[in-house]
């Protein structure tokens, strides 16, 4: 698939970011978000939109984020995230 | 499933829509039945209860419904047509907890085909999803994906999928058993909404249910149908109200003809489940809300040509059916499909029941109940002897009213007939 423009990724980083996938950025800390992260917030987001679970930013997953949906989040909190990540490894 | 952090304790959960979409089609009482249908979506499979305020009532509803646009006072504005549907707020001690917004710039539809609009009743369900507790669901089928899947069908017809029913017994348990008898049938379904009004159509004033006086009042099925003119409510196995708002009669019995205005009384025949209403010297048989055939005479029950009745019951004691007029009473076998011979009886021999009752029902529990007026005479179980505190006002343990004061025009109950034998009563003329 064509790399995505940055105004895409721009976008999609803030889609992912208002829906959960990606924690809020924090001015001070301006914590890097690594390509790994951002593909795997990609992937969760294919997951919930029942799309193949590629990791890239491609047209169709765009054009996803453009579909009526709640406004809710779809991630309930990082932290949340990180818990369950952690009773599952357990 | 993903559950939020929180769930509500109480188990009766109270709504009300304070404002409706101003830019769709949907009258306001469709909106409403689209609320009560897409709640008891939840109710069903939880055992939660949902109880509509009044708009008039000034208590804070736990789920505050409302249709807003772009900005409106909490951190999710919503973006015009498209995009952001609607929101809700999880349960918790905070005024918004619980209270769900609906996009007022969409086009909300309802029964539409797909593509036109966007189905409110879907949109509902999900979101009072999230106002019981529930995150969003990546599982396939259910409600709660966070994108719109489109229509999910009729409203009284839907139930949710097993993700969701999962994640809600999660939060709140499965289904408690009822304490009374599992009725045999599965409640009658709601009428689906009525179809969009014309926006200036008048809507008709509708009685209050608090002054009783009540034409029918008939067990189906554990719901008991309270019928009023061309009205009825419901108070389901719970003891809740479907809602405080009255149903419309003729829409809700299919085939019911119009010029039947009155239903002077109503019972569900225990062997087939059928349901017969009756007014003047006829009756129609239902299954379930459709009408079976042509209206049949009284006569074929046991009375004479051009009676009518007050009340009728069937009563799971002996299977029998009592028809009451007045004074009097016939009893038909609904086994043998003949009245029994030496009928009419005096109704005195249900001892402290009143003269020609509004109707008589047997409760879930199995006690018979006369109504007249705003009031009740129970009978235990198998007993035809009153209660002695008989009668009480219907009101408070019925349709959630207030318990009658002692205002000089609360309505006294009606005189008992007398009990049997000699009695030395002196009868004032305005007594």
């Amino acid at each position: 698939a064509p790399e995505p423009s940055a105004q895409d990724v721009s976008l999609g980083v803030e889609w992912l970011t208002r829906y959960g996938y990606l924690p809020p950025p924090h001015p001070a800390q301006a914590q890097l978000q690594s390509p790994a992260k951002l593909r795997d917030a990609i992937k969760v987001m294919q997951r919930f939109a029942g799309l193949p679970e590629t990791g890239i930013l491609d047209r169709v997953t765009m054009a996803t984020m453009q579909r009526p949906r709640c406004s809710l989040p779809d991630v309930l909190g990082v932290a949340e995230l990180v818990r369950r990540r952690r009773r599952r490894r357990r | 499933y993903a559950l939020s952090s929180s769930k509500w304790e109480k188990r009766t959960l109270t709504w009300r829509v304070r404002s409706f979409p101003q830019s769709s089609a949907l009258t306001a009482e469709t909106v409403r039945t689209l609320m009560h249908h897409a709640l008891s979506t939840w109710g069903i499979e939880s055992g939660l209860r949902f109880q509509e305020l009044d708009s008039q009532d000034p208590t804070e509803p736990d789920i505050l419904i409302d249709f807003a646009r772009a900005y409106h006072q909490d951190s999710y504005p919503f973006d015009g047509q498209g995009g952001t549907l609607a929101h809700a707020f999880f349960p918790g001690e905070h005024p918004i907890s619980g209270d769900t917004h609906f996009d007022d710039e969409e086009t909300w539809t309802y029964g539409s085909k797909d593509g036109e609009g966007t189905d409110l009743f879907a949109v509902a369900v999900h979101e009072f999803g999230h106002a019981l507790g529930l995150g969003h669901s990546s599982a396939p089928n259910s409600i709660m994906r966070p994108f719109y899947q489109g229509p999910v069908g009729e409203p009284h017809k839907y139930r949710l999928s097993q993700d969701d029913r999962e994640g809600l017994q999660q939060l709140y348990g499965k289904v408690p058993e009822t304490p009374y008898d599992k009725p045999t049938r599965k409640p009658l379904a709601p009428a689906p909404p009525p179809p969009a009004l014309p926006p200036d159509s008048p809507s008709l004033p509708v009685p209050d249910r608090c002054d009783g006086n009540f034409d029918a009042i008939a067990n189906i099925r554990g719901e008991i149908f309270f019928f009023k003119g061309p009205w009825f409510w419901r108070l389901q196995p719970s003891g809740q109200l479907v809602s405080p708002r009255p149903a419309r009669l003729h829409r809700f019995w299919e085939g019911l003809p119009a010029e039947v205005k009155v239903i002077q009384a109503a019972y569900a025949r225990h062997p087939d489940g059928r349901i017969l209403l009756f007014s003047g010297p006829q009756f129609w048989v239902f299954q379930d809300r459709q009408l079976e055939g042509a209206p049949r005479p009284l006569t074929e029950l046991g009375l004479p040509a051009g009676e009518e009745v007050d009340a009728v019951f069937s009563w799971p004691l002996n299977g029998k059916t009592y028809l009451i007029r007045g004074g009097r009473y016939w009893r038909y076998d609904e086994a043998a499909a003949r009245p029994d011979p030496g009928y009419p009886r005096d109704l005195s021999l249900w001892e402290g029941a009143p003269h020609a009752p509004d109707d008589v029902s047997v409760s879930n529990a199995g006690d018979t109940y006369f109504f007249k007026g705003a009031h009740y005479w129970r009978f235990p179980k198998g007993s035809v002897k009153a209660d002695p505190d008989s009668p009480q006002p219907m009101g408070p343990k019925w349709l959630d009213c207030p318990a009658p004061s002692a205002r000089p025009h609360s309505p006294r109950p009606p005189r008992a007939t007398l009990e049997p034998g000699t009695c030395d009563c002196s009868c004032e003329i305005n007594e």
